[in-house]
């Protein structure tokens, strides 16, 4: 946050942060670890009274007393009888029974979507710059449900049912569970409550890619959020003996204990196994022979044991310091941390070509380390994280997932006074903000970004701002190239990154907004099957389907994703696009057909006379021609090309109202 | 016995709220009591209600064994149990 707003070309003179009054008077609720209130990022130095809908409190507990919220951080709830129903008492040694962060997330979270301004910060010299949340003079309200164990639905629901009454606009929610039915997933579900009334919940869409089918909070009324790098790094060049260079990454703040560019004995930790371990490659705890491993830099494999802690086994050895190799899911991705030892992460490539020089050298295999600090303006960028989790949606698939991606990679924020920034038991380095990796820490840009346009237009549905967010985000990164994603270097499509990077200046003006009723989603709801108790549960008996022939893929979304099965050669949907522009405009439809598809749009042209008018338009997706002959030959149709991607933008000339379209064969 | 028991979140259907009790609250914990066969203050030390939820959706959460959250399905106005999950942070 000391860079992610001028990456995301937030300016103080013009476009959505003076239009919104940097989100004024906007209440953001977010369900997360707590808050570390100390932090200057909660201080209320320049904020008026607190709204006179607030209905929210600030409740006491271990550490915490109510008089830690103000006019900026204007409530605290916590919620744990669902944790201590299932695990017994807390141990209060341990965790704070009360809204106090001890774990660091959710003021990392909190900071990153509403945070104030807080001049100079850093983590030991990295990132260093004004930290500023998306949404700086929204208000925050904290809701504590993330303990020890994890986070269990009963006390989410808790949190959701509280933070809707007590009067947030913006829900914000960087955690998730296994996919599950509808009804059966309490973000789902406390999510559509919101939604009914008027909140615009945002989550993250979790960090198991670059699996297929892996997002999460799939629901379409949730705002569903993927992560990409920013144009900041923190280089750690690595010199090996031969003289081959690496670039790495690293937060190590401490000494290093050699000469700049002094080259160090290189050992892999898989040949310095203690009593044959065959885990030594992961850099496990007692897993390394001290003997083998004394004064020297150990190359580790990334996985199973934290990417911090496997530093900590290597120091416990005697080792001088690690390079850490990612793995070959994780690619390219470089995620910076604060090791407790000199080390530094570098790429699988990286990683196999540093391991063929060790087993080239044997003994004599050597390296050098280096920390450079931060450096800016990285190309290309935005990149998709490889973490980020994928689509397609397994619920249902008519609705694109992830929605949009935003900055989650190497995000400083404020943190916990409790324990330091690797989390470890033996990390005693209390720092005031730290970097964190995650869609986590994009889920909340996003937040405060909604915040702004909330603020700006307080009538709009949670679905107008997200509409608004989506169509107006970009596909491009700073060299005008497609966005890339970490995993392989290719292009990204939208299973990876939604709609597309978020554009706040552009999500200012965006012409025109798909537009969704709590009718069309429960007619969405009965399309999956839902009707007698499990349609209750959401409608609270208030709402019936209204339209049997409704189909998923005919809700008002704005993204397409389309499922042919294997008899089907067209399918046709529908869409309404409302003007929230000028009165008068006449908009143009863009196609960029998905490979083996023939689209037809009908009307091609929309033309508007009146402000929020409404228009549908009608899209017929048809099998081409050759690729049904290719598909009737078995060429197509294959694993390699069952998905096509492609889009569809309406254009004024002015606006770029652009919607993602995923084919599933 | 008390190893048995799993936190449920339960779904109500509160315009089925029998006019004897006098409020949601009083009916789900008098439901609870009834199925779990204990006085009413001792069901609701062991078995809850943990929450009531009154705004996203309606129903509560509360500790019971598998059979007394089946028996509580069979009374008019509750609808769905579904057992507690623990997601983890993103």
């Amino acid at each position: 946050t000391t860079h992610t707003p001028v990456f995301l070309h937030l300016t103080p003179s013009d476009g959505v942060l003076p239009s919104s009054g940097y989100g004024h008077d906007v209440i953001v609720g977010v369900i997360d670890t707590g808050i570390w209130p100390e932090r200057p990022s909660f201080n209320d130095g320049r904020f008026d009274e607190v709204p006179s809908r607030w209905k929210g409190e600030c409740e006491e507990g271990t550490d915490f007393n109510s008089s830690f919220c103000n006019k900026k951080f204007i409530g605290a709830r916590y919620f744990y009888k669902g944790y201590e129903a299932a695990k017994g008492p807390m141990d209060e040694s341990a965790e704070s029974k009360s809204p106090r962060d001890t774990e660091g997330h959710g003021t990392h979270t909190s900071s990153t979507a509403v945070g104030d301004f807080v001049a100079n910060v850093s983590l030991f010299g990295y990132a260093s710059g004004d930290a500023r949340g998306m949404a700086m003079d929204a208000r925050l309200a904290v809701y504590k449900v993330c303990w020890e164990p994890g986070c269990y639905d009963s006390d989410i629901l808790a949190a959701f049912d509280s933070a809707v009454a007590d009067g947030v606009d913006i829900i914000s929610l960087s955690v998730g569970g296994d996919i599950v039915p509808l009804y059966k997933d309490s973000i789902a579900l406390g999510s559509y409550g919101a939604m009914e009334q008027g909140v615009l919940v945002s989550c993250s869409a979790g960090n198991s890619g670059p699996s297929a089918g892996s997002v999460r909070n799939v629901a379409p009324w949730v705002l569903t959020v993927a992560a990409s790098s920013i144009d900041r790094t923190f280089p750690a060049p690595i010199v090996l003996g031969d003289g081959s260079s690496y670039e790495g990454i690293s937060l190590y703040g401490g000494m290093s204990f050699w000469e700049e560019g002094e080259q160090l004995p290189l050992v892999y930790a898989g040949d310095a196994a203690l009593n044959g371990s065959e885990s030594a490659y992961l850099c496990e705890t007692d897993t390394l022979d001290p003997g083998l491993v004394q004064g020297k830099l150990v190359l580790c494999e990334r996985g199973s044991n934290a990417r911090v802690a496997k530093g900590y086994v290597v120091k416990a050895a005697g080792g001088m310091g690690m390079i850490l190799a990612n793995t070959f899911e994780s690619g390219a991705e470089l995620i910076a941390d604060s090791h407790l030892i000199p080390a530094a992460l570098v790429s699988f490539e990286d990683g196999v070509a540093i391991k063929k020089y060790i087993s080239s050298y044997t003994s004599n295999a050597t390296a050098s380390m280096e920390f450079k600090g931060t450096k800016l303006g990285v190309t290309p960028a935005p990149t998709m994280a490889a973490f980020s989790s994928r689509g397609p949606n397994l619920l249902p698939p008519e609705i694109l997932k992830p929605d949009i991606t935003a900055p989650g990679l190497n995000i400083l924020a404020a943190y916990t006074g409790k324990v330091g920034p690797t989390g470890l038991d033996g990390d005693d380095r209390l720092v005031d903000f730290s970097i964190m990796s995650g869609t986590s820490m994009s889920c909340p840009h996003v937040s405060g970004l909604a915040a702004l346009l909330k603020a700006v237009y307080p009538g709009w549905s949670p679905a107008a701002i997200k509409s608004a967010l989506m169509t107006t985000s970009s596909i491009l990164d700073n060299t005008g190239e497609s966005i890339k994603d970490l995993f392989d270097g290719e292009a990204a499509d939208p299973f990876a990154y939604g709609a597309g990077h978020v554009n706040p200046t552009a999500a200012l003006d965006p012409g025109l907004v798909y537009d969704l009723s709590v009718q069309d989603y429960v007619n969405f709801l009965c399309s999956l099957g839902y009707k007698d108790a499990y349609l209750q549960i959401f409608t609270k008996g208030k709402y019936e389907c209204t339209n049997e022939l409704f189909r998923a893929r005919d809700l008002n979304y704005p993204s397409f994703a389309l499922v042919f099965n294997k008899d089907e050669e067209n399918v046709t949907v529908t869409r309404s696009v409302t003007n929230v522009g000028d009165a008068n405009a006449t908009y143009t439809v863009q196609v960029v057909a998905p490979a083996g598809m023939n689209i037809t749009v009908e009307p091609e042209v929309l033309e508007f006379n009146e402000e929020n008018s409404i228009l549908n338009y009608k899209v017929k997706f048809q099998i081409s021609l050759d690729a049904q002959l290719q598909s009737l030959a078995g060429i197509i149709r294959t694993a390699s090309t069952e998905h096509a991607f492609g889009s569809l933008t309406w254009t004024d000339g002015v606006h770029k109202v652009r919607s993602p379209i995923a084919i599933t064969y | 016995q008390h190893e048995d028991l799993l936190t449920y979140i339960v779904h109500a259907s509160t315009n089925q709220k029998p006019p004897v009790f006098s409020s949601t609250a009083h009916w789900y914990a008098a439901s609870i009591a009834s199925v779990t066969g204990l006085p009413l203050h001792l069901s609701l030390a062991r078995h809850g209600p943990l929450y009531t939820y009154q705004t996203v959706f309606h129903g509560f959460s509360a500790k019971l064994t598998p059979a007394q959250s089946s028996s509580l399905l069979l009374r008019p106005g509750f609808v769905l149990a579904v057992q507690d999950k623990v997601l983890q942070l993103h």
